[in-house]
């Protein structure tokens, strides 16, 4: 475990709870996105296959256990919550996230570290993790002003991938033989995705106004 | 199973 890690691992954890608190403290998932919150779960149930067979340690139990389980509740609660469904944007959700399913399924059927089915889920929930952000970021677009705390959602979301990309190349610098490329690659990405929302997150926070991000 | 260190992200 390194300092780069760890902070990636705690700003992921800030985000998972900073969108629990929106939709339980306002009883609304206004300019949150279904559907990347079901690819996230998708993300997290199959990287994590190896909850049960594999211990690592306490840390990494508890740690999977709490992103599988906030991301369900989230998904649970964005579809059943009598309360929070009704402030869905389900007319501005629309991003046919099959392909973004069917595409990383194909390619973790081509490029994966080996072929068996924990590997190529795990290849698979890499690559489907650095595109699970479109639908959401195509949300905050389509829904013009961003509310503070989904703003802080998507910018927590991303920056704890920034903060792995750190500790790659702090493992790679450090660990004669540690080589991933499919999560560096994808991590990397990943990242570039929120570029532009960093940026315009950047601005408002700089002239302090509301976020806007351009149509 | 071997968890080679690689696997000890989340």
């Amino acid at each position: 475990m390194n300092i780069f890690r760890l902070a990636g691992d705690m700003t992921h954890l800030i985000s998972v709870l900073v969108l629990l608190l929106k939709i339980y403290a306002t009883k609304s998932c206004s300019g949150i996105s279904l559907k990347t919150q079901e690819l996230y779960a998708i993300v997290f149930v199959t990287r994590y296959l190896d909850l049960f067979t594999d211990f690592i340690s306490l840390y990494n139990t508890v740690m999977k256990l709490v992103f599988i389980g906030s991301s369900l509740a989230i998904v649970w609660c964005m579809r059943y919550h009598r309360v929070v469904r009704r402030s869905y944007d389900r007319e501005l959700d629309t991003f046919r996230y099959w392909i973004l399913l069917g595409v990383s399924f194909i390619l973790a059927l081509v490029l994966h570290e080996k072929f068996t089915l924990q590997e190529v889920f795990w290849a698979f929930s890499i690559y489907l993790e650095a595109v699970a952000i479109l639908p959401q970021l195509v949300l905050l677009q389509r829904s013009g002003n961003v509310d503070n705390l989904a703003g802080q959602y998507v910018f927590f979301l991303g920056a704890y991938r920034a903060f792995y990309i750190l500790n790659w190349i702090y493992r790679y610098l450090t660990e004669q033989r540690f080589t991933r490329w499919i999560s560096c690659v994808s991590g990397l990405v990943q990242t570039a995705l929120y570029a532009d929302f960093f940026y315009y997150y950047f601005i408002s926070w700089k002239n302090n106004a509301k976020l806007q991000l351009p149509a | 199973a071997k968890v080679d260190s690689a696997k000890d992200e989340l």
